[in-house]
């Protein structure tokens, strides 16, 4: 199964003294990131499969054989994430696992790209939360397009307009589960940011 | 009239609606109230030409000059506001932008920068700072992390078991910051923590100083054999590498920052995990 030792690998590498300073040359500094890179998808796949198995366990409707597909977004800083771009709906919802690796309670404000401007966040208790809509600022996406089309070798398929914010609150080495949706057209949803440019400025 | 509050928690920062420039950070709960500045500049990479052989490169800061970088206003200032947070977005010039945020539950505003690509068509390696200006009297004292561990006491133009004879009055007095810098005087102390490692100092009394991004155009010849000058690659070709980063600030009254440091330092070093799922409306997990 996954594990995380090419993660460990890439870490020991880079414990080198031209790495902690960055002094390296150009094309070893392209090797850690590659290491680093390859470890961290391993890592992925190896917290991917133990979510699933948390979730699942304390899931009333668990289905033999039934894995549930977790996905991460490393590509968050330039407001790349699939899961949470894909228009939403009231039918189907996503959820956002927030998982805590401290031993103190925390309170995050957690930000996701979304393409919708009608959505509702509510706990693992169904109970709504509150929740911001903050636009995505032009240099921002031109930042995010440039790189992803680089990655992807073309554009990304969805648009996404905001960032939702929602408060978390998570326990010590804990996790907490959310569920992102499509708002009912006559249902609550996510508060939009109020913007105010100033346009003159000396 | 002339102010713009932003923030609806304790924290507000106070921004001139003429010159679109922070002025002031406040504190309602703690009442702390501080005038405060953020600026940009950089030092010109030393080219290790004419009387002084020694270029500025990967190992060697050797600036022969420093340069404020003034706001073109190309983007004017945006703010925005919600029941959660406030962001104030400023597009400083054509490579510098960034947003500062505050959080209705937090009391330090968060600064997210995207620097680069750094322009070098002037034929002039550059190295990017900001600046956090307060009035505060400081008395060449500051302090900054060992590896994130203990804050070391710095003190400007002294070393406490040599006498130091002061040939690099700025690079001289830069230290390495890996969790954060913060100085005080008789009232109050300001705290910077970092997500990445920078270079930072207190080169001025009242005043804090980041290093966020370098380009260089010379090998200082002490080893790496090449020219600190990172690029990234397109479909349409190269440029220079840009970064993005954050930093965090707080003021407390004196004494009192130490919590905060150590706690949200361990955040900013562990943030949470985010994972992705979907499932039916009815078919609850």
């Amino acid at each position: 199964g996954p594990n995380t030792n090419k993660l460990a690998d890439a870490l020991a590498i880079a414990q080198h003294h031209d790495a902690v300073s960055g002094t390296e040359r150009q094309h070893v500094a392209s090797d850690y990131a590659l290491r680093l890179s390859i470890g961290y998808m391993e890592a992925e796949r190896l917290v991917a499969s133990s979510l699933a198995f948390l979730a699942e366990s304390g899931s009333s409707i668990r289905q033999e054989n039934t894995v549930t597909n977790f996905q991460q977004c490393p590509l968050l800083n330039i407001s790349y994430c699939p899961p949470s771009e894909a228009i939403l709906s009231d039918k189907k919802s996503l959820v956002v696992v927030v998982y805590n690796p401290l031993g103190w309670k925390r309170e995050e404000v957690i930000r996701i790209p979304v393409s919708s401007e009608k959505v509702v966040v509510q706990d693992s208790s169904g109970r709504e939360i509150e929740s911001q809509l903050l636009p995505i600022s032009n240099t921002t996406f031109n930042m995010r397009n440039k790189y992803v089309k680089a990655y992807l070798g073309k554009f990304p398929r969805e648009t996404p307009r905001y960032w939702l914010a929602f408060s978390a609150s998570i326990p010590p080495l804990g996790f907490s589960t959310f569920m992102v949706s499509g708002a009912r057209q006559t249902g609550p949803s996510s508060t939009i940011s109020l913007v105010h440019t100033l346009e003159e400025v000396t | 009239n002339k102010t713009i509050e932003v923030g609806q928690g304790s924290l507000k920062l106070l921004y001139s609606s003429d010159e679109g420039k922070l002025t002031h950070y406040v504190n309602t709960r703690s009442l702390v109230t501080t005038a405060v500045e953020q600026s940009y500049g950089y030092y010109s990479g030393n080219d290790g030409t004419d009387k002084d052989p020694q270029a500025s490169g990967a190992y060697v800061f050797r600036p022969n000059g420093t340069f404020p970088i003034k706001s073109e206003n190309q983007v004017p200032l945006t703010f925005v506001r919600g029941p959660l947070l406030d962001e104030v977005r400023q597009q400083i010039n054509p490579w510098i932008s960034q947003i500062t945020r505050i959080y209705k539950g937090k009391e330090h505003a968060e600064v997210e920068f995207t620097i680069g690509p750094i322009p070098v068509d002037d034929g002039i390696g550059k190295e990017i700072t900001t600046q956090i200006t307060t009035t505060m009297k400081t008395n060449n004292t500051f302090y900054t992390d060992s590896n994130g561990r203990d804050f070391i006491k710095r003190i400007r133009d002294f070393r406490t078991d040599w006498d130091l004879e002061v040939n690099q009055p700025v690079a001289g007095n830069y230290y390495p910051i890996n969790l954060g810098i913060y100085m005080q005087d008789n009232s109050s102390e300001l705290s910077v923590l970092v997500d990445r490692s920078v270079g930072g100092s207190s080169l001025v009394d009242g005043q804090i100083e980041l290093m966020l991004h370098r380009r260089l155009l010379h090998d200082d010849s002490r080893g790496v054999g090449e020219v600190l000058n990172e690029t990234v690659c397109f479909l349409n070709g190269c440029e220079g590498l840009t970064i993005q980063g954050k930093y965090f600030v707080r003021i407390d009254h004196l004494g009192e920052g130490a919590k905060w440091r150590r706690t949200v330092g361990q955040e900013i070093y562990s943030p949470v995990l985010l994972a992705f799922t979907e499932q039916d409306g009815s078919n609850w997990m």
